[in-house]
């Protein structure tokens, strides 16, 4: 048994910011709600999502393994409304995933199965030295100019404790500088400079699904993932990158 | 020049 009621607009934020990176995924569903890791199929990025069930209007389930098309969902949920409920709802007789929108009408999808085991994949707890709060719309700003000159950029913490967008072509460079003082900057956790460098397309994928005032968590240390994360509504949606090295 | 690594590299660490 499994079935869930959320509003649409969540859900299809959820499913937006994973489909960018990951083509399917396999949602593990118990008493305590839905999670699922994944990474991207060239094993560079892992995303991993956590709704637990307080973030539903109703949630009944058991233990279940539930493998889908992300593309397949993407689609779906581009037709809800943000005035819609979804629930969603396990036919296990059929192998399928029920999807219904209800507002004025009450449309129905419904969805095959994937046997896409669960992986148990786990997210590697890794420390970090440093913490940046910012606002997701002020990082993606920063993103785009570090493409005008290169593919990747590096993420840096200075010794004066700055966050810095830095990336540099053969001939040109671009550079956005931060610090506490900047007003979208909520905090920055600083305990050593570091600096990493990342392929610009997955940053960008990651960070595609924001809105301009999502506050994205990010942790950074020297040649190491970055992590990045930030809610929707109560879900979580965590992504980590791994670094380009010299 | 740097090269991509992939994400199982920092898997084994932890």
């Amino acid at each position: 048994m499994f079935k869930a009621t959320i509003n649409a607009k969540d859900f299809k934020k959820i499913i937006d910011a994973t489909s960018n990176l990951v083509d399917e995924i396999c949602f593990e569903v118990d008493e305590n709600g839905i999670k699922a890791n994944a990474m991207d199929p060239s094993h560079v990025a892992l995303v991993s999502v956590n709704i637990p069930k307080d973030t539903f209007e109703e949630y009944i389930s058991d233990v279940h393994d539930i493998g889908v098309d992300l593309e397949a969902l993407k689609k779906i949920m581009g037709r809800a409304k943000s005035n819609e409920k979804l629930t969603l709802e396990l036919d296990e007789e059929k192998n399928k995933l029920n999807l219904i929108l209800k507002n004025d009408a009450v449309r129905k999808f419904s969805v095959s199965l994937y046997d896409v085991s669960s992986t148990n994949l786990k997210v590697p707890d890794i420390e970090y030295p440093n913490e940046v709060m910012i606002k997701a719309g002020a990082f993606v700003e920063a993103l785009k100019d570090a493409e005008l000159v290169n593919d990747h950029v590096s993420l840096k913490i200075s010794e004066d404790g700055k966050f810095i967008i830095f990336s540099k072509g053969d001939i040109n460079q671009s550079e956005t500088i931060y610090d506490n003082n900047s007003e979208s900057i909520l905090d920055l956790k600083i305990t050593e400079s570091s600096k990493s460098t990342f392929n610009l397309a997955y940053l960008k994928d990651i960070t595609k699904a924001t809105s301009s005032d999502d506050i994205l968590h990010i942790y950074l240390g020297s040649d190491m993932p970055v992590k990045i994360e930030y809610n929707i509504g109560n879900a979580k949606i965590l992504f980590l990158l791994a670094p380009r090295i010299e | 020049k740097n090269k991509q690594v992939k994400i199982e590299d920092f898997f084994k660490v932890n």
